[in-house]
């Protein structure tokens, strides 16, 4: 399209430059670029169909059809131990309706490197990261959300047979919303109250098998499934998962922080808050996500803004760019500025964390309180604004902003969907609001 | 603020160690960092009247749990301010560390229309400090931002290289090609398999047919 060439031609910089910025450096950024170029070759990557005509059975299944032919090409497309190149992969391939794996690579993964101990990394790590194992990582409960305090599935140790006993006493204490939970996953770290002789010692994460490794059905005292269809997100199956006298030996309770030794002594993270990590490590890549959330939805209205004309200004022989209108400009820009705000923040954020966890490590847990608010603060913020850019780039695209074609309004339920996922946002923003008191 | 109310203001982590700083003058020709000043003001007077609100509900007598509820949409405020300030401290700063010239150049001219619009955006939380001549002079500045950009917005928002496979939008498209693929998208619609609905046929047509 000509009037996409010369917007082109009028930019005073290089992209693959600005490119290197935005993904923190020249390496990762050409990493990209040879990655989608590689893809592109491999025509069993190609969506067989556009997803949005496709119902949630079928877009599931092309998922793990991909995901099948993903894993012949996994070795030789990308470097498997860089977390950058593999989320890459999976956006270009996957999408973003969701997919099996989607919680494996950013929760379970994660937290399995955040909690276990060395033993039991040596044991899961491995097998996850080759997935042989499908895991998730299942906190929030129906009538709960993420009140972590409310939770009421139990672990309650058996001193005898030195064995955690699993239970859901209520409907509401089901595990509700985890995605691949439904159906995909087999394993789930699982998240639930640590009960030692009548203490209850509060939240604690689980690696808990949920299904046969060979069969995939259902273990004995493990209830699960689909939740139904959602706003977006409707390649993925967000489940829910009750247990009835479900017995895990004692060495499934992640302790890298926390333990319990066999005569049932419970021994006390360093950091009352240490177990918030993971949430810490999500949130912090949640700022990055959603800029990239936003800054899709923005190439694709900033795009079609220069493509569009639509009435005259000073010369009336042909319509104008409606991207040169004041009010398109006032609309979009803003929100350009701003994704590049969360990814430079993101990074910044995830720098953070990373040095955190290093600290964590030699026993210095001062930096935890200031980020895990801040982190609390900067989702809401940031998910919230970037709903509020998406909704801005679908109106700059008049009508057919509306229509699935320009397929804003997947972006669109996808970010807004962080507006709850860890952390419903006033929650979180009280959160940080206690830390600035108490300051 | 309790910290700083029991004299312990070293002790302040460092994101939250500007609520315990004095005004200072701002002057908005100096740049970007002029702006973060007046942001720290908004965060800091909002967590300040928050947290006041707070402790004088408490001190008439209401439980903890009551007071920090009555006080909580001024809390939230506080918080999002807070955090809007650390946004745009992190993208000063990280503008501020690029090399490229080129690149430096045309993200300062986008650091300015995110400085100018988030502090027209929180308008209603620094009067007091900014002059109606100091808003305008931000809000003109806001429109000269925009117009320094419009030229490189298409290669900024190419710059984030998300491939047409991963974006999955037809409007979209690099190549610009919009209005004959979206004829084409259609055309490809379940709906369009037959010309003909079975739900014409069982339900519509016999209706028509009374």
């Amino acid at each position: 399209n000509p009037d996409l060439t010369n917007e082109r031609a009028s930019g005073t910089f290089d992209t693959n430059a600005m490119a290197a910025v935005i993904y923190g450096s020249e390496k990762f950024a050409q990493r990209r670029r040879e990655i989608t170029e590689a893809i592109s070759k491999i025509p069993e990557f190609q969506d067989s169909h556009p997803l949005v005509f496709m119902s949630r059975e079928e877009k599931i299944s092309e998922a793990c059809r991909k995901l099948a032919v993903l894993s012949n090409y996994w070795n030789s497309l990308i470097d498997t131990s860089d977390e950058e190149e593999a989320l890459h992969l999976y956006r270009e391939v996957l999408g973003l309706e969701g997919h099996p794996l989607a919680l494996h690579e950013t929760m379970f993964i994660p937290s399995l490197i955040a909690q276990a101990s060395d033993e039991q990394q040596e044991k899961w790590l491995g097998r996850a990261q080759r997935r042989e194992i499908i895991g998730c990582y299942a906190q929030t409960e129906m009538g709960h959300g993420t009140n972590l305090r409310a939770l009421e599935t139990t672990a309650t140790f058996d001193i005898s047979t030195r064995e955690f006993i699993l239970n859901s006493p209520t409907i509401t204490s089901l595990k509700w919303w985890p995605g691949a939970l439904g159906k995909s996953a087999n394993w789930s770290i699982v998240i639930a109250n640590l009960i030692i002789k009548e203490h209850n010692y509060g939240p604690h994460p689980f690696m808990v098998q949920l299904r046969d490794e060979k069969s995939h059905e259902p273990l004995p005292g493990i209830t699960v499934g689909d939740i139904g269809p959602k706003m977006a997100f409707n390649g993925a199956d967000n489940g829910f998962l009750g247990f009835k006298n479900y017995r895990i030996p004692r060495e499934n309770m992640l302790m890298r922080h926390s333990k319990v030794t066999s005569d049932g002594s419970y021994i006390k993270p360093p950091h009352a808050k240490i177990g918030y990590s993971s949430m810490v490590k999500v949130r912090s890549r949640m700022a990055m996500d959603q800029g990239l959330f936003l800054a899709s939805a923005l190439v694709i209205a900033v795009r079609y803004s220069a493509v569009r004309r639509q009435g005259y200004l000073e010369d009336k022989s042909r319509e104008v760019k409606v991207l040169d209108y004041q009010t398109q400009q006032h609309r979009l820009f803003p929100s350009i500025a701003r994704a590049y705000a969360f990814i430079f923040c993101g990074f910044e954020t995830i720098r953070l964390y990373d040095q955190l966890l290093i600290d964590v490590q030699n026993g210095n847990t001062s930096g935890m309180a200031d980020l895990h608010a801040l982190t609390s603060g900067l989702k809401s913020v940031v998910t919230y604004q970037t709903g509020e850019g998406i909704e801005q780039a679908r109106m700059a695209c008049g009508g057919h902003g509306y229509s699935m074609a320009s397929y804003i309004s997947e972006y669109y339920g996808v970010a807004i969907a962080g507006c709850t996922y860890e952390g419903e946002n006033m929650v979180m923003l009280l959160q940080l609001a206690r830390y600035l008191v108490k300051s | 603020i309790e910290m700083i109310q029991n004299g312990k203001s070293r002790e302040l982590g460092p994101m939250v160690a500007y609520l315990a700083e004095k005004e200072s003058e701002i002057d908005l020709n100096l740049g970007p960092n002029e702006y973060l000043k007046v942001f720290e003001y908004a965060a800091r007077n909002q967590t300040w009247r928050a947290t006041e609100k707070f402790q004088k509900l408490r001190n008439s007598g209401m439980s903890n749990e009551k007071a920090w509820n009555q006080a909580s949409v001024e809390l939230t405020r506080a918080s999002r301010l807070h955090t809007r300030l650390y946004i745009m401290s992190t993208f000063i700063n990280h503008v501020g560390s690029i090399v490229d010239q080129k690149v430096k150049g045309v993200l300062i001219d986008l650091l300015n229309v995110h400085v100018t619009y988030e502090v027209m955006d929180i308008g209603i939380y620094v009067q007091g400090l900014l002059s109606s001549n100091q808003m305008d002079l931000i809000r003109n500045q806001l429109y000269v931002s925009l117009e320094t950009i419009r030229p490189n917005a298409v290669s900024l928002v190419d710059s984030f290289q998300i491939s047409d496979m991963q974006l999955r939008s037809v409007l979209g498209r690099r190549d610009g090609n919009v209005y004959e693929n979206l004829f084409k998208w259609a055309k490809s619609s379940p709906l369009n398999k037959t010309d003909v609905l079975p739900s014409v046929t069982q339900y519509l047509k016999p209706m028509m047919d009374k």
